[in-house]
């Protein structure tokens, strides 16, 4: 199903989430 | 000062007949309705209020109009009067407008397009004459100082079904998504302006000027972390300096979060929310995200 | 989610007319129409249309190998087999750049200014970020935040597009990978928890033989 395929694709281009460099700040 | 008030009536309705508004209205003005002598009843006193401000309105005189809007301030809430109640609504909403007041015309004209009856007293309401109580309310919210008081108005309108078939809708849409707008959208808005609302500020600007400038510096914040002067006056249209004295008055009056680096001529947008809450929310919509799927999946028979 | 839902009717109208469709012309304009409208971004199930097979070897030919350029390529693609591809109307050529800068985002958050302007053949900033704010943003493809000071666009969100096959390995490493993490995640809290319970119940024992202690010697001393 490509529209599956698609969303699951565009679904592990989330993570990570953030990666400024204020939040790897506040993160650490 | 029967005979007085009869003849000024009398003199009032020719003047009103040839149009000539302000006349009318200073004519009945000069009416004693707070005389020792005789006792008026409170109905009629409101009804003369309501009456010379709205002949004030006629010829946009906003400042007199008040004047007795206030006065029928005090007389409306005892009043049971279901006409002169909308009346003063209405003119109460127009001299909030013409004072540029815009939001709290634009929640007075959105309750006035709210009436559910279509016959007050003699009256009857049109839809036609609602449709343009909403219109106006949602011309008013568009040209009132962007920010959070403004963003919860325009929901409430965005989301009232009515307004999907204005002929304003499409910058509602805009403006409530918050989405830069350019030129000939403004241009277009512009059309359908009174003449107020056009008109020019102390500081050159008009008012639907500063209106777009300031919601296209909000849509600004929420696309940009950080924007040059020149790059920002570039997209405003604007000079960088008249950017960045628009940004920092914005800034200040807390309708905007962010802070000026005037040595390297930046501007720092901040989210309202901190970082480790966007980290959060992004997670949170990647769980949703995630659901969307595994619903799919199920409703395909995966 | 929202662009697969807006964009599933427009798939599908345009894989029905792809499966009636005669003339080998037609199907070239179906390919035009397609690759020019301005909510499509996805062009597999249409090139899955056993009857697009008809264009091989024609005069058209040129028009199926567009629609796989645009199921699966992006602009500088294009640049270097133009010669043999047909020219690209104005929708055309915002369509590949939107679909170049989704496939830039499949493989990094953060996206250089540089870069992105090699890749759209973009000459300033200015242009640049109005592409990316009103073909991309706005029509809800990507979000993310433009950052001029670092000169870069980090995005937050990005649309799916048309999978190739060697792809899917990588998808179901990096799920596996997930998976892995979670579980691990999940033993470590696991762990986490019982250490917690642990010493608590120590502490609570500790307490009661100190209390005792105290009361003993309360009695003795009486």
């Amino acid at each position: 199903d490509h529209s599956l395929l698609r969303q699951v694709s565009s679904l592990l281009r989330r993570l990570p989430a953030m990666e400024s460099e204020k939040f790897q700040d506040d993160f650490l | 000062e029967e005979q007085v008030l009869i003849i000024r009536e009398k003199l009032a309705e020719l003047y009103e007949s040839e149009q000539q508004w302000s006349k009318a209205a200073q004519m009945l003005s000069g009416i004693d309705l707070d005389s020792g002598i005789r006792m008026l009843d409170e109905t009629y006193k409101l009804s003369k209020c309501v009456q010379i401000a709205r002949l004030y309105l006629e010829d946009d005189d906003a400042v007199n109009a008040e004047a007795f809007i206030n006065k029928a301030s005090f007389l409306v809430s005892n009043s049971h009067h279901e006409v002169l109640n909308l009346q003063y609504k209405v003119c109460y909403a127009r001299i909030l407008d013409l004072k540029r007041k815009f939001l709290e015309a634009a929640l007075r004209y959105y309750d006035i397009s709210q009436i559910e009856k279509r016959q007050i007293g003699d009256e009857e309401i049109d839809e036609e004459a609602l449709e343009q109580a909403l219109s106006a309310a949602v011309t008013c919210t568009i040209l009132a100082a962007a920010g959070p008081q403004r963003s919860r108005v325009l929901a409430t309108l965005y989301k009232d079904e009515r307004c999907s078939k204005l002929k304003i809708y499409p910058i509602l849409q805009k403006v409530y998504l918050e989405r830069i707008l350019r030129k000939p959208e403004i241009d277009a808005f512009a059309e359908e302006l009174k003449a107020h609302q056009k008109a020019l500020l102390p500081d050159n600007f008009t008012v639907l000027d500063r209106a777009m400038i300031e919601h296209n510096l909000l849509s600004a914040s929420k696309l940009y972390t950080n924007i040059s002067f020149e790059e920002l006056g570039a997209l405003l249209g604007i000079a960088p300096q008249k950017a960045e004295k628009i940004a920092s008055r914005m800034i200040y009056e807390d309708r905007m979060r962010g802070s000026i680096d005037q040595v390297e001529a930046v501007i720092h947008f901040e989210d309202d929310t901190e970082e480790l809450q966007q980290w959060d929310q992004q997670i949170v919509g990647l769980c949703q995200a995630l659901n969307d799927i595994l619903d799919s999946m199920t409703s395909k028979g995966v | 989610m929202d662009i697969e839902r807006k964009q599933a009717e427009i798939v599908d109208h345009f894989v029905k007319q792809a499966a009636v469709l005669d003339a080998e012309a037609s199907l070239a304009n179906l390919i035009a129409e397609a690759t020019s409208h301005p909510s499509l971004f996805a062009f597999s199930e249409i090139l899955s249309v056993p009857n697009l097979t008809k264009l091989e070897g024609t005069q058209f030919a040129s028009h199926l190998e567009l629609l796989r350029l645009f199921a699966y390529g992006a602009c500088s693609d294009y640049k270097s087999n133009s010669d043999r591809l047909p020219a690209l109307s104005a929708d055309q050529v915002r369509k590949l750049k939107q679909l170049t800068v989704l496939m830039l985002a499949e493989g990094n958050k953060v996206l250089p200014y540089d870069q992105l302007m090699q890749e759209l053949d973009v000459s300033n900033v200015r242009e640049l970020e109005d592409f990316l704010i009103n073909d991309c943003m706005y029509a809800g493809i990507v979000r993310g935040k433009l950052d001029q000071l670092r000169r870069c666009f980090e995005v937050q969100f990005a649309a799916g597009r048309d999978l190739r096959p060697e792809q899917l390995n990588n998808m179901i490493q990096t799920l596996e990978n997930w998976l892995g993490t979670s579980d691990n995640l999940l033993h470590t809290i696991q762990d986490k928890i019982k250490w917690a319970d642990a010493m608590s119940e120590e502490n609570k024992k500790h307490r009661k033989e100190i209390e005792e202690k105290v009361e003993d010697a309360k009695q003795s001393f009486k």
